[in-house]
């Protein structure tokens, strides 16, 4: 454990906070991506697996990860829940239409192409990972589609591409300090998440000099 | 081997 990756996930866990500190505060889920959230379900889920068959009091690290795995799986279904359910009438249903069975799709076939061993475990893995570069996507249509941003909203994508960019600053780290090789998956499909935000980064830092609420082109 | 495959991670 690093600094860049313990302070990734730090971010990842504020991320899901303001996700939810929106959705209770404002009564209202307007300007978020059910699908994005769907998508984050699937990733979890399909990564997870291991939790299974890992004793979590293995080593401190398994139990940290344990704790956070259950956190995100968890905080994913009640956002779902939240979105689908409780605040069902303030969903954009209208907006949000951005197709994700071929984001799905695509990453299934990568998946089943590009794995690192020739297991179900392996590949559901390379699926989440995969997915997971994608997953915001719908997100950042609807922000487009709509144009202007709430605040809670745009540092909730800010948290999660901080979040990413933190990782690959932990991997080089690794890289270094434990000479991890052939990593070309988790690393390449993270490089790609981290640029997907590059883009939204940019307005966001914009609108933060102006001290405006966000407004993407 | 697990451990070469950042399955130690989130």
């Amino acid at each position: 454990m690093n600094i860049f990756r313990l302070g990734g996930d730090m971010l990842h866990v504020v991320s899901i906070f303001l996700l939810l500190l929106k959705i209770q505060t404002s009564h209202s889920c307007a300007g978020l991506s059910l699908k994005t959230q769907i998508l984050y379900m699937v990733v979890f889920s399909t990564r997870y697996l291991d939790l299974f068959f890992t004793k979590p009091w293995h080593s401190a690290l398994t139990f940290y990860n344990t704790i956070m795995k259950i956190l995100f799986l968890s905080s994913s279904a009640y956002t779902i829940y939240l979105m689908q359910k409780r605040y069902k009438h303030t969903y954009d249903k209208v907006h949000d239409t951005f197709r994700i069975q071929y984001l799905i799709a695509a990453a299934a076939v990568l998946a089943l192409i590009f794995h690192l061993r020739l297991t179900v475990f392996e590949i559901l893995w390379a699926f989440s990972v995969f997915l997971e570069s994608v997953a915001i996507l719908p997100q950042l249509f609807l922000l487009q589609e709509t144009g202007e941003v709430e605040n809670i909203t745009s540092h909730y994508i800010f948290c999660l591409g901080g979040y990413r960019t933190l990782y690959i600053f932990n991997w080089v780290w690794r890289y270094f300090t434990e000479h991890r090789r052939n990593q070309w998956l988790a690393w390449g499909c993270g490089t790609v998440q981290t640029l997907i935000y590059a883009d939204f980064f940019y307005y966001y830092i914009l609108s933060r000099k102006q001290g405006k609420k966000l407004r993407l082109p | 081997e697990l451990k070469d495959e950042l399955k130690d991670e989130l």
